[in-house]
């Protein structure tokens, strides 16, 4: 039984491609079959990302896990109604293709495109990271300028509800698991920490997200992209990068337990 | 004479509608008659920024400075190419309206949309802010994973030059001015920021862009977005938000040195 995880949140740079290759790489050290889904096919981060991966194993003539990588492409037709039929049959058939595999990781644009709908409509779970920042808080609600209070579920929200509906219509059981995670939290920036903590503990239970404590804003998660590592491949004698300092061990513990909180089937992850 | 800016970055969440406050807001306090265009129809973060800051001026009865907003409505016709011969004519329409103005800031979405690549084939300044990280990075050149060497322009840059082919084409005397400049700056990260650096500062001369110093990740840049205020807009007896910190000191020279960078036409700004 293939689980659907999707990297979803309309707002660029939110970190869905950063959190898309960690788990990833995660989920593969564990042992389990892995597929991945670039649906970003103009700028193509994941795939770039492993490609990096590819050419870096090329050149040093060593081994590193890969999942598996179909590609979905965008259509050219030029009635977009046409161009969406078209997008449907190229998702279904590469879903269809991996049937064998425990999961499916699927990295969404930073846009509302059709592929990205489809997508949120088949996943089991979506993983939504989001900036410490009351610009990103605004696709998922709006706040009243004057009191701050929360206002309403905003773009991304209706989304991701658009999804629920759309699977609970299709028969599929069970619902879809939305997990929040906080990403580039600052080692400083108290204040707005806990401001944010508490807008995202209120709307958690407002439009049905659990919250994942996430990642921190830590450069090992973004200066080993140009050679397509990840923190969880270092730690051997030719690691191109000391794994020595405490953002390290923390970035660590902080991947093991985004996977934790997203409570996968099968074995402990 | 007006002079169109367009702060430009297919990559999602680099900065451009923080920047784009910014800059609106700092030419406004200069005395400026000053127009914004938000081409991110669908988050529409800059509109947000503005609505929240014309609530907020209502509740508390006070006045604050605010750009000329004309909306650019995307098309909704099946036919891509309809779609696109619409857009161009609301855009145009747009731009002529705004004729008595000295500034016309455009926001661009993180995405390759047709009202994007019109705007940046319009603009006589593109500012692109980029994260300090090679995953932005992609976006502008490519990197070879096994030498780090530059390995040729990418999607982004090319956009850029298509835009200053369109121009000259077009016969439009002087050409683009591009300026790149960093964002979200790490206090710490010291290796990172200096790999970086060397790698912009190689780039600028082969791609044909400037490199301004930007700004740092600092919370005053984006706590302020629910109640519509930019860091130029405190200091008086009843702001919001006390003005005392090294940060806040640093942000406003910060502001203010990304204006100069840009030489923008025109009394001092
Ligand atoms: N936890 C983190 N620590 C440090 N840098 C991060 C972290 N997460 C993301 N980044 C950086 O932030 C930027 C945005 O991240 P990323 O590209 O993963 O976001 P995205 O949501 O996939 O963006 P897009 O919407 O463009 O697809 C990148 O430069 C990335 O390297
Ligand atoms: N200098 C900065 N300091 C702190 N936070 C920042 C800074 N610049 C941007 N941010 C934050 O980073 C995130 C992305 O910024 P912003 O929305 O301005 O980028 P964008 O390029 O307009 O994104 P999109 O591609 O989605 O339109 C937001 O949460 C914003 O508040
Ligand atoms: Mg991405
Ligand atoms: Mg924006």
């Amino acid at each position: 039984m293939t689980h659907v995880i999707v990297l979803g949140n309309e707002k660029g740079g939110s970190g869905k491609s950063t959190a898309a290759m960690h788990v990833v790489v995660a989920l593969l050290k564990s042992g389990r079959k892995v597929a991945a889904i670039d649906l970003d096919m103009r700028q193509r981060s994941l795939s770039r990302y492993v490609e990096n991966r590819r050419k870096y194993c090329e050149s040093k003539g060593i081994d590193l896990v890969f999942p598996l990588m179909p590609e979905v492409r965008p259509s050219s037709l030029d009635s977009r109604e046409a161009a969406r039929q078209e997008e449907t049959e190229n998702f279904a058939a590469a879903l269809q293709s991996l049937a064998g595999c425990d999961f499916v990781v699927i990295d969404c644009p930073g846009a509302d495109t059709h592929l990205s709908r489809l997508a949120h409509a088949h996943a089991d779970t979506i993983v939504t990271p989001l900036n410490d920042s009351f610009v990103d808080f605004d696709l998922l609600a709006r706040l009243d300028p004057a009191t701050g209070a929360v206002a309403g579920p905003s773009l991304y929200s209706e989304m991701v509800w658009a999804a629920r509906k759309r699977r609970a219509l299709a028969g599929v059981p069970g619902g879809i698991d939305w997990v929040v995670m906080r990403n580039r939290l600052s080692a400083t920036q108290a204040r707005n920490k806990r401001e944010m903590g508490k807008k995202l503990e209120d709307l958690s239970a407002r439009i049905g997200f659990r919250l994942a404590r996430g990642f921190g804003d830590r450069v090992i998660y973004r200066e080993l992209f140009p050679m397509g590592l990840t923190l969880l491949d270092l730690g051997g004698p030719d690691a191109p990068v000391r794994l020595s300092t405490m953002s390290h061990v923390t970035a660590r513990l902080e991947i093991r337990s985004l996977v934790a909180t997203l409570k996968l089937p099968g074995r402990e992850t």
